[in-house]
């Protein structure tokens, strides 16, 4: 999974 | 972000001091309140799923607890809840809950349960203000620390524009419209309010919004 596909923020 | 998120948690810490210092939630909505419950959970059910940093789990742990606890006094306390104006209060959240979560069923990024209830999070945090502005507006005299909570709340995604178009520009790929055009309208709701809160606190005098 590339890092902008994580639901990084809140 | 690191801003936004710390207004956020500001807005949360202003609002409790309210509560407990004056033991009294006089303006403060619990339907907005109850809309931020919903959105919180049904955002944060990744919670123990996946996980980024320590920090994001903790923040997301404070929101969800933070919430209960103050509809939890509203609701339950004693002295509390004899305060809250339950008469004004009356914004029909159905109109808000159901055409976000129909809206999430449609438009979204995947057909699965999680990925709908976190778009319907994100389409339901954009409006779940609604009903506190609608309070606001209402009550004559709103005291200064319930102005102030939803200035802080107001912004906090306001702030977060300001992180999505930096990484915008230093992230390749980093897009997520669904997030960006809910968080104008979420700031863009505030417009209002932001004029009529700056102006009083420019004048020194206490807030009032013209009905």
């Amino acid at each position: 999974l590339k890092r902008h596909q994580v639901k990084d923020e809140l | 972000r690191e801003a936004g998120d710390m207004t956020h948690l500001f807005s949360i810490i202003v609002l409790l001091l309210k509560i407990n210092a004056t033991k009294s939630c006089s303006g403060v909505s619990l339907k907005t309140q109850e809309l931020y419950l919903l959105v919180f959970v049904t955002r944060y059910l990744d919670l123990f799923q996946s996980y980024i940093s320590l920090y994001n789990s903790c923040m997301k742990f404070i929101f969800i607890v933070s919430s209960g606890c103050i509809i939890g006094y509203m609701r339950k306390h004693k002295v509390v809840s004899q305060t809250y104006d339950a008469e004004q209060d009356t914004f029909r959240v159905a109109f808000l809950v159901w055409p976000s979560f129909l809206l999430a069923a449609v438009i979204n990024q995947k057909l699965s349960v999680m990925e709908i209830l976190w778009t319907f999070s994100i389409y339901l945090e954009s409006v779940a203000i609604l009903p506190q502005l609608v309070l606001l507006q209402r009550t004559k005299n709103v005291d200064n620390l319930t102005s102030n909570y939803v200035f802080l709340l107001g912004s906090y995604r306001g702030l977060y524009l300001l992180n999505w178009i930096y990484r915008c520009l230093t992230e390749e790929g980093y897009r997520q419209w669904i997030v960006w055009i809910s968080g104008l309208l979420q700031t863009a709701i505030y417009c209002d309010f932001f004029y009529y809160y700056l102006k009083s606190w420019r004048k020194n005098e206490r807030l009032s919004l013209p009905s």
